[in-house]
């Protein structure tokens, strides 16, 4: 599972 | 944020931007794929939904939301402004034909099946083929005006950038995420042959 870190790339 | 970070998203910017001022200026979107212009109005509206549930930074919002803004407003002035002057006939790429293969990758692989993360895939995914159907049209048609061109190099230039981008984090950061790795390759080779075209014959091209 992905951690919770939102992506920051446009 | 690093330097191709940067530069890459202003390149991707400034692709936008080219576009709607040709648009604009000229009052008319012949030679414009609509279909493609529909597909990355698609990517934004599903990528940029963390807009409603995550702030990153003041310049990723913003960015976020021109994005989206310029997106929608390009697919307003192709098929309501200057509806009379879009080439729905040379636009003939199915949608479908990206969209359903894209939905479905999308739900097979990504990095965890959640509502979110699978539309940030799929748009992700949907991002790296959206251009075929402007590519598709140039091909049909035979040519693009040099203003077009310019459009597609800095879009192509804007890829190209993020993957040295992704090469400088995993250096530096020990940063990577497969998934956009491999789909920013595809988007960026799918650019070669038209990169090829754009500096050999400079201007306008004519196949």
């Amino acid at each position: 599972k992905r951690d919770e870190t939102p992506h920051d790339e446009l | 944020m690093n330097i191709f970070r940067l530069t890459g998203d202003l390149s991707h910017l400034a692709a936008i931007i080219i576009l709607l001022l040709k648009i604009w200026k000229t009052r008319s979107c012949a030679g414009i794929s609509g279909k493609s212009q529909i597909l990355f109005a698609l990517v934004f509206t599903t990528r940029y939904l963390d807009l409603l549930t995550s702030f990153i930074s003041l310049y990723n919002t913003t960015m976020k939301v021109i994005y989206i803004g310029c997106a929608y407003a390009t697919v307003y002035l192709i098929y309501m402004k200057f509806k009379a002057t879009y080439d729905g006939n040379h636009d003939s790429f199915r949608m479908e034909f990206l969209v359903v293969p894209v939905g479905g990758l999308a739900c097979l692989v990504n990095h965890d099946f959640s509502f979110l993360e699978i539309l940030w895939t799929f748009s992700i995914y949907l991002e790296s083929v959206a251009i075929l159907p402007q590519l598709f049209m140039i091909s049909k048609t035979g040519e693009a005006e040099t203003i077009t061109t310019h459009y597609l190099f800095f879009l192509g230039l804007y890829r190209a950038l993020y993957l040295f981008n992704w090469i400088w984090r995993f250096y530096f950061e020990g940063f990577f995420d497969m998934i956009a790795i491999v789909a920013g390759m595809v988007q960026t080779i799918l650019y070669c042959d038209f990169f090829y075209l754009y500096v050999t014959k400079g201007q306008g091209i004519s196949l």
